[in-house]
């Protein structure tokens, strides 16, 4: 495994998001996981409509709260495909679900993984490495007032409350991180991302692991 | 345009903030270390903060893989 590595180094991963108000953090990791797993296999990295896997997945609850696992469920066995997000814009509330004609581009999912990986954060890196960008649920609860830095206390596992998105990883200082996209918008953290101390679970960064697959 | 009482309630879960920042920087250790200080969380409490911006959860514990840890390890 390399001592580095970041999807971003390959242009693979789309610009930092802002959910505002709206408690869709499962909603945009999922959909930041399609857009790199699309880029990954040779297509154009492009945003995908978030709005749509907030008002069309019927087994979550929009605004209010939802699963990365029970997304990729609805992306998967509906077959549903995600829009661009041009045509189905963010709005920060849950609307109707809007659907579209065959003939609208849209990316869909061939299958997706859950793992739990706690005590295996190597492992992890290299799920990472193979598949792309992983989606997880951490607890963020001490993010509220984060500006920088690696995280390597107060951050317990137990509590996942929070999805994000892991696009990398760094060991070759003196303590090693994963590289993790929020989606607070780019003013807070290190211009939207959080570094996160890696091998000792910190936040439960491991224990909630999920991808699609392409 | 909020009414002063408001804006008062507003400032006091602010300072709140700031002495929460000041507890979590004094466990830094080293200049890596995480820190912590104003940004746009700040005016909100952390039960508001929670109450808003962290809304997921986790599947069953079923539905998701454990690997054998030992067969990983190995590999890795």
């Amino acid at each position: 495994l390399p001592l580095r590595f970041d999807w971003r180094d390959k242009n693979l991963v789309t610009s930092v998001k802002n959910q505002m108000d709206c408690g869709a953090c499962w909603a945009f990791s999922i959909v930041d996981t399609v857009e790199s797993a699309y880029a990954i296999k040779g297509q154009p990295l492009m945003e995908l409509s978030v709005q749509q896997v907030i008002d069309c997945s019927y087994m979550d609850n929009g605004c209010n709260g939802g699963s990365t696992l029970s997304a990729l469920k609805w992306l998967y066995q509906s077959q549903s495909k995600l829009v661009r997000s041009s045509v189905y814009p963010f709005k920060s509330r849950t609307g109707s679900c809007h659907y579209f004609p065959a003939t609208e581009f849209g990316v869909s999912i061939k299958g997706y993984k859950a793992y739990e990986l706690s005590g295996l954060e190597d492992e992890m890196m290299r799920v990472l490495i193979h598949n792309g960008p992983l989606a997880v649920i951490v607890d963020a609860l001490s993010w509220q007032d984060y500006l920088g830095g690696i995280i390597q206390h107060h951050c317990s596992s137990g509590h996942s409350n929070h999805a994000v998105l892991v696009v990398g990883y760094d060991t070759s200082g003196d303590i090693p991180y994963w590289i993790v996209k929020n989606s607070w918008g780019t003013s807070w953290g290190i211009k939207g991302y959080v570094h996160i101390k890696m091998g000792v679970n910190i936040c439960g960064i491991a224990d909630f692991v999920a991808y699609p697959e392409m | 345009p909020a009414p002063r009482r408001l804006l008062e309630e507003r400032y006091k879960v602010f300072l709140e903030s700031v002495e929460r920042h000041k507890y979590l920087n004094g466990f830094r250790q080293s200049a890596g270390d995480a820190f912590y200080g104003i940004n746009p969380f700040s005016d909100l409490s952390a039960e508001e903060f929670s109450h808003i911006h962290l809304k997921s959860y986790p599947a069953m514990k079923d539905d998701y893989i454990v690997p054998n840890k030992t067969t990983s390890r190995e590999n890795a």
